[in-house]
């Protein structure tokens, strides 16, 4: 929903990596994998 | 030049050991000269080209078929005790030598030797031959173990590379997570600083609106 | 068992090729046999561990030495025809061997050699002993020619991989980069739209204490 949404958009990037929440190395790995070839 | 010396025994003569050596130009079926040899007497004759061919057709074998049969009775050594029986009459000089099969042999060729007059240079000629070729084989086995070490120690560099190149990969990616996770703590430190400012202000404000 | 064939010339006899076979069981210095052949005849002899320890000492040399002389001289072949003199006289079977200096030879050894009665016999053991060598060397050829090409495989498998490594590595580094500088990216993002959000509501605050 639009709240959810929302609340989502202000906590994650679009990479899913969290803009508050210090990360660490599976959380990076994990963001990495999530992501789409870059080339 | 082609030559090769067997081993052969003659039905007449079991417990001598005779020499047979073949020699020939491009092909064993453009004809071949046979040397015979019991290390005391040697005897010698060819066999032309043509001669091969009635032959193939005198037993209705193709001519290659029959050449190669020719190669591995006269030529091949291993074997030849088993398969193949050699007859040789010294007073006629008639040397034929039959395939055995089964139950039945059939006469693969024959020839004439003639008795050779000066044995002795022909004999010295044959263990020089074998010791020019025992010479040969030796450079070439010597030559075969320094490429092989060569070949090894190139293996066992690349093989060193190699690993230190997956160890290196493991430690780039290692290092670089390391590096990028304290460059993104950063940044979220300074966003989550920047939120608690701006909450701050937010807060001051709307206090200062209520007051108002 | 140890054996050695190589040719050598007489003094007697420069132009015809003779054969000097010695053989041992576990050192030469402990004593060999000489046979001496001309593809015709053949003549044989021992030479025991003590008379080569006495003519070591006879011509004043260490026994390890002198060995090493008699195999150079006997054994090795090649080169023999240079530094060595052979002479041999087929009345009273006297072999004795010169070594050949610049302007100087001098005796290394002498041996009697008793006529064989049945040289038949060792020429056809002579040839035997090359054609098995031959052979011999021929398989360790052929074992080495596979070795070669297996270790030319499996160098080339590694060197593949190894390749692939250092493509690969480089690869990660380049995407890995890529994906932390987009995640970068996306924070400095925030971080710039938090001080822009930071700055209006800080201008907002001032005009209103202004309009205050």
């Amino acid at each position: 929903c639009p709240s959810t949404k929302q609340h989502f958009a202000h906590e994650y990037d679009c990479y899913g990596d969290s803009y508050f929440v210090d990360t660490d190395l599976d959380q990076l790995k994990e963001v990495f994998s999530g992501m789409k070839s870059p080339s | 030049m082609y030559r090769k010396v067997s081993r052969i025994c003659l039905a007449s003569e079991p417990n001598i050991t005779h020499f047979l050596q073949v020699s020939w130009e491009k092909a064993l079926g453009s004809g071949f000269v046979i040397m015979l040899t019991d290390g005391h007497s040697a005897w010698t004759g060819t066999v032309s080209e043509s001669e091969i061919s009635q032959e193939a057709d005198d037993i209705a074998m193709e001519k290659e078929k029959y050449v190669d049969e020719l190669r591995k009775a006269l030529v091949s050594g291993a074997g030849a005790a088993d398969m193949y029986k050699f007859i040789f009459s010294k007073e006629s000089g008639h040397f034929s030598f039959d395939k055995e099969l089964k139950d039945v042999s059939f006469r693969l060729g024959s020839v004439t030797l003639d008795k050779v007059a000066n044995t002795a240079e022909v004999i010295r000629e044959l263990i020089g031959y074998c010791l020019d070729t025992i010479s040969e084989n030796e450079a070439k086995n010597e030559h075969l173990l320094k490429e092989n070490e060569r070949l090894l120690r190139d293996w066992s560099d690349v093989q060193g590379r190699f690993e230190k190149c997956v160890s290196s990969k493991e430690a780039l990616e290692t290092d670089l997570y390391k590096r990028f996770i304290l460059v993104l703590n950063e940044k979220k430190a300074k966003i989550r600083s920047l939120h608690k400012l701006l909450s701050e202000v937010q807060e001051l404000e709307k206090n200062a609106e209520c007051g108002r």
